[in-house]
């Protein structure tokens, strides 16, 4: 899918 | 970062402090697993391989650094510390953790959100991190009186991921509604997990009475 899932949690 | 996101990180460092409190005031891991602690460094070593080519902020950096150091500590105290690993409960903490990698290890094979190397073991990550309490919580249940330490580290440790579940519906309504489906579930499931626990922790706190899970 496109939707980028920024990876901002620990 | 929201104010639920904080308050499951803080939780968590807390739970890993309290650990390592444990371990050196008391210089004993009786009652630990060290099953869960090696599956949580390959929990944090396969989560954080982006942590020195993308920086996000001081915090984050931090914070990875704080999680991968205090984790490994912990495994080299039970292991190699030589009064510390006397007291580890080798012969009770028999979980074939292996049998929990590599199942999660093949899911995130199959189910990513894009086959590459970085992303795959980001996703083994959450994967693994959901079920790595398992052999503690088999160990809680082997070990007859449970310490007060060991009670609130685990206890801490089931908080912190259901204080992220309030994140993430709080990301979800404030931004635009993006789904997260394979840290939901498996926050869900690692949440779970401890449901029982939970029960007779928080019965235990209520009744002011020693902390005892059933056999």
């Amino acid at each position: 899918t496109d939707t980028y899932i920024p990876k901002d949690e620990l | 970062m929201n104010v639920f996101r904080l308050a499951g990180d803080m939780t968590h460092l807390l739970s890993i402090i309290i650990l390592l409190l444990k371990i050196r005031a008391t210089k004993s891991c009786t009652g630990i697993s060290l099953k869960t602690q090696e599956l949580y460094v390959i929990v944090f070593l396969t989560r954080y391989l982006d942590l020195f080519t993308k920086y996000i902020s001081f915090y984050n950096t931090t914070m990875k650094l704080v999680f991968l150091g205090t984790s490994i500590s912990i495994v080299w105290y039970m292991r190699y510390h030589k009064v510390v690993k006397q007291t580890y409960n080798k012969d009770q903490d028999t979980f074939r953790h292996y049998f929990l990698a590599i199942p999660c290890f093949l899911l995130a094979l199959l189910i990513h959100h894009e086959f590459t190397v970085i992303e795959v073991l980001w996703t083994f990550s959450i994967y693994l991190e959901a079920v790595a309490i398992l052999p503690q919580l088999v160990l809680l249940q082997r070990s007859r009186n449970i310490d007060n330490l060991t009670g609130n580290y685990v206890f801490l440790l089931g908080a912190y991921r259901a204080l992220y579940l309030v994140n993430w519906v709080y990301r979800y309504f404030t931004e635009n509604h993006l789904v997260r489906w394979i840290p939901w579930l498996s926050g869900l499931v690692q949440t779970t997990l401890y449901a029982d626990f939970f029960y007779y922790y928080i019965k235990s706190w209520k009744n002011n009475e020693k902390l005892q899970l059933p056999a």
